[in-house]
C-alpha cells in the first residue's frame, strides 16, 4: 500500500503533535 | 447517495451518515475524534523510554506505520464480543446483525476476534500500556533510518513486558506468548484496514 494514511492527513496530525504545535481548535 | 455513505469506524458518531451533510461535513465531524485520538498516540509515544530519542524521521515513520494498530488496541473494547455489539464514539451500540446488514464484513469480524483474544488475557493497565509501546515500536520498518536503534528499543520493551507479564501471572507461561501472536494479528487488521483506506479519500 502506498501511503493509505496519508489519505486521512495522519502525517501532518503527528508532525504537528510531535512538535508540540497544536492548532488552537476549539476541541 | 448520501444516505448509503457507511462509516465503518466506531470513531464516527453513527455507521450510517447524516444525508443532510455534506462529505466534508461528514469528514469533519469523523476528525472531530481521529484527530485527537491520534494525537493521544503522540503524546503516549512521547511518553516511551528512549522513543524520543529516536531520529525525527524515525519517530515519525514508526507513528505513520503504527497509529491505527495503537488505535485498535486502544479501542478494542468498542467491540463487546459477548453481547455481540459495536459502541461507536456517540456511545450509542450497534448490533453485529444491525452493521452486517449495512454492508461491513471480514475487518469487523477480524477486530471482534481480536477483541475477544485481548480481553481474554485479562491485562492489568499497566501490562496494557507496556503492551501498547510494543505494539508501536514492533510495526512496519520500511522508510525507518535506524534500524538498530529501533531495534534495540523494541528489544529493551519486550524484556520489560516479559518481566511485567510473568510477575503478575508466574505460573502461566504461554500469557506472554499469546500478548506476543497479538502483533501478527494487529499487522492482519493493519493491512486489512489500510486497504479500506485506499478507497477512502479527502479533497
Amino acid at each position: 500500500f502506498s501511503d493509505p494514511a496519508s489519505n486521512l492527513g495522519l502525517e501532518d496530525i503527528i508532525r504537528k503533535a510531535l512538535m508540540g504545535t497544536v492548532e488552537e481548535r476549539p476541541e | 447517495n448520501r444516505k448509503d455513505i457507511l462509516l465503518a469506524c466506531p470513531m464516527n458518531m453513527h455507521p450510517q451518515a447524516d444525508p443532510n451533510k455534506t462529505p466534508q461535513e461528514i469528514w469533519e465531524d469523523f476528525s472531530l475524534s481521529f484527530t485527537p485520538a491520534v494525537r493521544e498516540v503522540v503524546e503516549f509515544a512521547k511518553h516511551i523510554p528512549g522513543f524520543s530519542s529516536l531520529s525525527q524521521n524515525d519517530q515519525i515513520t514508526l507513528l505513520k506505520a503504527g497509529t491505527f494498530e495503537v488505535l485498535m488496541v486502544r479501542f478494542a473494547s468498542l467491540f463487546n464480543v459477548k453481547e455481540k455489539t459495536v459502541t461507536f464514539i456517540s456511545g450509542t451500540t450497534y448490533s453485529l446483525e444491525a452493521l452486517k446488514s449495512m454492508g461491513m464484513g471480514t475487518l469487523l469480524g477480524t477486530m471482534f476476534d481480536f477483541s475477544e483474544k485481548l480481553s481474554a488475557l485479562e491485562l492489568s493497565a499497566e501490562e496494557l500500556g507496556l503492551f501498547t509501546a510494543v505494539v508501536l515500536v514492533s510495526t512496519d520498518r520500511s522508510g525507518i533510518e535506524n534500524v538498530k536503534s529501533v531495534e534495540m528499543l523494541q528489544d529493551s520493551l519486550i524484556k520489560a513486558l516479559r518481566t511485567l507479564v510473568s510477575k503478575s501471572a508466574p505460573g502461566d507461561v504461554s500469557r506472554f506468548t499469546k500478548l506476543l501472536l497479538k502483533l501478527p494479528d494487529l499487522r492482519t487488521l493493519n493491512n486489512m484496514h489500510s486497504e479500506k483506506l485506499l478507497s477512502f479519500r479527502i479533497d
